[in-house]
């Protein structure tokens, strides 16, 4: 475990904790995607079946257990819990999700490592959260006031996946044989997604503004 | 092996 690996864990984690502050304690979803909920819940319940057939360290097997615990616990709140389903931006959010999935899942069939259905799964989780945000993007572009707390929600989201990527030229350099090319495409093309958010959430910080998304 | 060192992360 190296220090980007532990900053980009542990950003990952503040962001998960920002938006179950948002929700929990104010009770409030407005500015958040249910679609990009909905496809980190499967990307953690389909990468992480690994629980059950291979032990890494406690410190991995928990991290596992509160990204599955908070994605589905932040998805079954925006569907049921009143007060929080009520202030859900239900026109906009209508980014078709589920055409991620399937060409996700084509993809994972084509290009793997293995051809075993674990190893599927786990590639097809590596696709699909490389997409993820999406439907978050364009909700945000949608959304005319976008609150501090969604905006650095995704500020966090974004961070991780950099300091993901410093993590891994940091093992390409110091680790013999570590090379994963399905890893590092997926995660740079994650990374990109969030390269225009990044400059206009700096604009917004260096200009001390409320951040807007250009249409 | 080299798979496995990919999987010890998050």
């Amino acid at each position: 475990m190296n220090i980007f690996r532990l900053a980009g864990d542990m950003t990952h984690l503040a962001s998960v904790l920002v938006l179950l502050l948002k929700i929990h304690t104010i009770k409030s979803c407005a500015g958040v995607s249910l679609k990009t909920q909905e496809l980190y819940a499967i990307v953690f319940a389909t990468r992480y079946l690994d629980i059950f057939t291979s032990f890494y360290s406690i410190y991995n097997t928990l991290m596992k257990l509160v990204f599955l615990g908070s994605s589905f616990s932040i998805v079954l709140y925006m569907k049921y819990h009143k007060t929080v389903h009520r202030s859900y931006d239900r026109e906009q959010d209508t980014f078709r999700h589920w055409f991620l999935v399937l060409p996700c899942l084509l993809l994972a069939l084509l290009i793997h490592e293995k051809f075993t259905f674990l190893e599927v799964l786990w590639t097809f989780s590596l696709y699909l959260e490389a997409v993820a945000i999406l439907p978050q993007l364009v909700l945000l572009q949608r959304t005319r006031n976008i609150d501090n707390l969604t905006g650095q929600y995704v500020f966090l989201l974004g961070g991780y996946r950099g300091l993901y990527i410093l993590n891994w030229i940091y093992r390409y350099f110091t680790e013999p044989h570590f090379v994963h090319w399905i890893t590092w495409i997926s995660g740079l093309v994650q990374t990109l997604l969030y390269a225009d958010f990044f400059f206009y959430y700096s604009q917004s910080w260096k200009n001390n503004k409320k951040l807007q998304l250009p249409a | 092996s080299s798979d496995e060192a990919a999987k010890d992360e998050l």
